[in-house]
């Protein structure tokens, strides 16, 4: 389902350039549960932007369900996104002035669904990971955690076939973080493709495969 | 240097109130390092908050340095706050048009010294933290872990007597991690004052004493 090839990814220019990805190659098959570690500042979330189509790479290649992604307008990774993956932000990237509810609806409506499927599916996702009480709260209303569970019920809403999670866990406590694995374990059961970014190795376990970002490459671990 | 008592704190009104502490208690001696443990949206940050001088509770007292600190007004807290704590938020709260150097430095800036005296100790402590190579980067050129390790030394920079810190590890890798909680022991052995919020155990592990808050309580764990 991914396909990334001797991908290149920098930033900045001449003497304060940085080489994130220095071609790296990263090839995950349908169904599939990959967890992907490496240091701080190690290009992990930059990866994931990448395969969300978040971001765009300097040169390689990477094909999505075998079509090639690169020199597309933004129009069309925003349908593909919107259509195929599921997404999870390292910071949460919650719109600040809507409800928990209308967060989690949005990939939804923008996908054509009709206002009471989107928020009956909405309110499901948000029972799911322990928020039917918070439903009409706004971010700023949300613990940390909360925010977090509210990004993660959002990014799980539309069963995209392709859930990319950056740092799922990194605000929940012990109990949480286990029902949010419980979710995940469940949709991998279902056939989902899940890569997520940890550093928590209780979570790692989890996945049927551990990858590791260092020195701009990818590696199994 | 920290007595609250009777502490009650809600959000909302009517149907909607919440009622976060509920008759809290909490009691720290100078020189203590006490993890705070609970489950998501149980109260913690709510606590760090009004220990911080950053929001203010409904009723109850609270003495900061045998100070009663309620019914003062803004500008008052802000010069506390300043003297005396060093805070790291659960989302950082960086400043988006400063460098990483121009976010450490601000609370000696504001404390009245010298931009020189500043930026030596602003520089020193991102060395601490492993990122002198990142000061000339603004939040958005830094990675999670990169913005939390900032936020970490703006915290620590001007080496306040009480130190609060929510999830300070969080979104850090294993290494990382133990060399912030390395940071922070350091600190307690030269006499500072550490209350930690925390999902970690073995950041927990770390701390003189463990608390819990939930229902509305902070009890011995
Ligand atoms: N816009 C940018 N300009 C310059 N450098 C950047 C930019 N964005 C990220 N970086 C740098 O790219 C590197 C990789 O960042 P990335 O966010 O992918 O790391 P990460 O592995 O997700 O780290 P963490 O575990 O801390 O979240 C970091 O060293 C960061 O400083
Ligand atoms: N402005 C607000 N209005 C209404 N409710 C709020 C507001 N801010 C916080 N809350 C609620 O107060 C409760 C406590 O929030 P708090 O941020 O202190 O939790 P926490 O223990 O830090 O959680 P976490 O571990 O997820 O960070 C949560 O249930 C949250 O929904
Ligand atoms: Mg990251
Ligand atoms: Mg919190």
């Amino acid at each position: 389902i991914i396909d990334m090839k001797d991908i290149v990814k920098t930033y900045g220019k001449g003497e304060s350039m940085i080489q994130v990805l220095d071609h790296a190659t990263f090839t995950v098959q349908p169904g599939e549960f990959v967890a992907v570690l490496g240091p701080s500042g190690s290009g992990k979330s930059t990866l994931m932007n990448l395969l969300g189509l978040i971001d765009t790479y300097d040169s390689g290649e990477y094909f999505l369900d075998g079509v090639e992604m690169n020199q597309r307008t933004d129009k069309e990774y925003a349908a593909i996104r919107n259509r195929k993956i599921g997404f999870v932000f390292q910071k949460f990237n919650l719109i600040a002035k809507y409800t928990a509810l209308q967060n989690v609806e949005l990939p939804l409506l923008l996908k054509g669904e009709r206002q009471r499927d989107a928020r009956r599916k909405a309110l499901e996702m948000l029972g799911r990971v322990g928020l039917s009480d918070r439903a009409t709260h706004r971010p700023s209303q949300l613990s940390g955690g909360q925010q977090q569970r509210v990004a993660i019920a959002r990014a799980l809403v539309n069963d995209a076939s392709l859930i990319l999670a950056d740092e799922p866990t990194g605000n929940l406590d012990q109990k949480t973080g286990h029902d949010v694995m419980q979710t995940l374990a469940d949709l991998h059961g279902a056939g989902n493709t899940i890569v997520l970014i940890t550093h928590d190795q209780y979570v790692a376990k989890h996945a049927s495969r551990i990858v590791r970002v260092e020195d701009g490459k990818i590696t199994p671990a």
